[in-house]
């Protein structure tokens, strides 16, 4: 704005130890010991980052604050945050999405059985933050196979107990009727399971789902349409958790 | 006090009046109007600062900032506390001891960032009380 008062502001280019400085202030304004040193070489345009970019751009919007860096990615497509989701935005002081680490399809050989484990990793949860609401986020594309009514099941399971001589112990936490023309994401509440796993992290043993038709058999989560590690980029699972701040963050003196 | 004063004005000719007004305009259009407290512009710039690979967004943000001078009157050009304007007649009364009002932020605004952390999550975190929408005395 004013030339006068722009003349009188910042004279002089600011010494490197004086940027670290500032860097290092602004890190503690935003809550952070040191700045991330993320690996995301191609990673900007998967699903959870476009997701969070979503969430992002309808904050601003909410916010009716000018933002002239409205951050448009590669969202075309299906959208990807649900009314749902910004019910769970408009209550929350921080919202994190986590890719999974292992993913792996396997096949139990005795049973025929087909299933995907994911596992994710909550260890950097920021303390003091309540987590209200968590979600497991699955991209189902149509599928011109056609089974037994045109639909089939899809389960979903915390992993109990892991055995090395035999299957896992699995507690059954949703079954859904899914139609095979069905195309877009699957959102599974993972509330409780997620806040087991952090306030007792050695419980966090991952998830299972499983597909099956509507006479028993089992499928391979891919036949089904569902997208995995080896599908499209912006069609990645992952899983989105929603916080409230639930005491003051105090900074530190330096 | 001022009563008194007031009548006293009454009594007198225009002249002294007319005097007094413009001194008063001259109060508002002299260095003091220029250097009074208000909200100056300042980008905070997430890019310059080389975090460009870890903020995802927004790029910066207009944090703003309060700065000038707290004068009497408070009330004619700006937000002032209550407090302030007593605190201003206290330093009117003693100047050598009490300070003028702090020109600080009366309205501010939260600023939503995106983020990864070191393990390649995404974060969206909302932060509050970053941006000045407002300056006034306090």
């Amino acid at each position: 704005g004013n030339s006068e008062v722009q003349s009188n502001f910042i004279q002089r280019r600011l010494r490197i130890s004086e940027k670290r400085e500032m860097q290092k202030e602004i890190l503690s304004i935003l809550g952070l010991p040191q700045r991330p040193r993320p690996h995301v070489s191609h990673s900007k345009f998967n699903s959870a980052p476009l997701f969070m970019l979503d969430l992002y751009n309808t904050i601003s919007e909410e916010e009716e604050v000018p933002n002239p860096h409205r951050f448009v990615l590669a969202t075309e497509g299906p959208p990807l945050a649900s009314a749902q989701d910004s019910a769970f935005l408009s209550d929350a002081d921080m919202v994190m999405s986590f890719v999974s680490l292992a993913e792996h399809d396997m096949e139990i050989s005795l049973q025929r059985r087909h299933f995907r484990a994911f596992k994710f990793n909550l260890s950097q949860i920021p303390d003091g933050e309540a987590m209200t609401a968590s979600e497991l986020r699955i991209y189902k594309e149509c599928t011109s196979q056609v089974y037994e009514n045109g639909t089939f099941l899809l389960s979903i399971y915390q992993v109990v107990q892991e055995h090395q001589d035999r299957d896992a112990d699995l507690f059954l936490l949703e079954s859904r009727t899914l139609w095979t023309a069905e195309e877009g994401w699957l959102e599974f509440d993972i509330t409780a399971t997620s806040n087991l796993w952090v306030m007792s992290p050695h419980h966090n043993m991952g998830l299972q789902i499983s597909v099956e038709t509507s006479s028993g058999r089992s499928l391979r989560p891919e036949e089904a349409g569902l997208v995995g590690r080896s599908g499209a980029l912006e069609k990645q699972p992952f899983m989105v958790a929603f916080f409230k701040v639930s005491e003051a963050h105090v900074r530190s003196t330096r | 006090s001022i009563s008194k004063r007031r009548h006293q004005n009454r009594n007198r000719s225009t002249q002294p009046q007319e005097a007094s007004k413009s001194l008063s305009m001259a109060d508002y259009n002299s260095s003091d109007q220029k250097t009074a407290c208000k909200k100056h512009e300042l980008y905070v710039s997430f890019r310059e600062l080389g975090w460009q690979d870890w903020i995802i967004a927004p790029e910066g943000y207009a944090a703003n900032y309060c700065d000038g001078e707290c004068s009497f009157p408070l009330n004619a050009h700006m937000n002032a506390t209550n407090h302030a304007i007593v605190q201003t007649l206290v330093h009117l009364m003693n100047p050598e001891n009490v300070p003028k009002p702090c020109c600080a932020p009366t309205k501010l605004n939260a600023i939503s960032v995106l983020y990864f952390d070191d393990n390649s999550n995404v974060i969206l975190k909302k932060y509050k009380n970053m941006v000045v929408r407002a300056c006034g005395c306090h």
